[in-house]
């Protein structure tokens, strides 16, 4: 028996979009410790994990680990029944092959019960090291969603540079170049509106803006964005929930012939 | 010129 019921429901929403236009299917990974997926999306060059800690649920009950295997496709279409203020409840049995969501609006007063069809699902799953990075970027996460959009449109990799001066989001394109530089500001009232860098070595590698741009759906999870970095690894682009986990993206740098 | 890597060239798959 797997029951959980999460009453900021547009959370699950948020965390879906952040996630479907990467992985087609997943496995979500089911245990006391929370509900929680590995994915890489189909030419194995990025990967999302997302971690919903049990404590952050209004009620969590796993009875054994189990995976669930979902089209996130399918899942959106579902979620697309939940209004954003409504409480979600998700259930599934031992030994079936279907899930139940169920949406309660907040005054109870209306009820959707969704069943949806589970998948097997043959995948791969990375042991990822804990790893020390030469160097750690937080920032507002608008402002790395604006800056991966602008870029964008001007050409189709962004080179990430950290050094002493700052953090410089830089691509080159058919039309010509662009570059953006980031200075450490911790001085600001607000945490959210910070930047602040933390380098070992200074650092720069390349990224397709395809992936980096995909990742920023998850803007809306945490007005923080932290981005590690180290030579020759793949970044790690991480949006925290808080309160509940993660979601976290790593996606293999370009390396030259 | 430069290529994408892919993930499976940095982290072991189990």
């Amino acid at each position: 028996m797997f029951e959980l019921r999460l009453v900021q429901g547009s959370l699950l929403k948020r965390v879906i979009d952040a996630i479907k236009d990467l992985v087609n299917d997943a496995n979500f990974d089911c245990s006391s410790t929370g509900f929680s997926l590995q994915a890489m999306d189909s030419s194995h060059v990025a990967l999302v994990a997302l971690l919903l800690r049990s404590e952050g649920f209004e009620h969590f009950r796993c009875d054994r680990t189990f995976s669930m295997g979902m089209s996130i496709a399918n899942m959106a279409k579902m979620l697309k029944c939940a209004s954003n203020d409504d409480i979600i409840t998700i259930k599934a049995d031992d030994g079936t092959d279907t899930v139940t969501f169920m949406f309660e609006s907040p005054s109870q007063d209306k009820i959707s019960d969704i069943e949806m069809k589970l998948m097997d699902i043959d995948s791969d799953h990375l042991g990822i090291p804990d790893a020390e990075y030469d160097a750690i970027v937080r920032m507002p996460s608008s402002e790395f969603s604006s800056i991966c959009s602008s870029l964008s449109s001007i050409g189709d990799t962004v080179t990430i540079t950290v050094s002493k001066q700052g953090v410089t989001f830089s691509t080159k394109g058919d039309i010509g170049s662009g570059n953006i530089t980031c200075r450490q500001n911790s001085s600001t009232e607000k945490p959210e509106e910070a930047t602040i860098i933390e380098m070992k070595e200074p650092v720069c590698l390349t990224f397709a803006l395809k992936y980096i741009t995909t990742f920023t759906k998850a803007t809306s999870l945490s007005s923080q964005v932290t981005i590690s970095l180290s030579s020759d690894m793949p970044v790690v682009v991480e949006y925290k929930i808080a309160e509940m986990g993660h979601v976290r993206y790593y996606l293999a740098p370009k390396i030259g012939e | 010129g430069i290529f994408q890597s892919r993930l499976t060239h940095y982290f072991r798959t189990h």
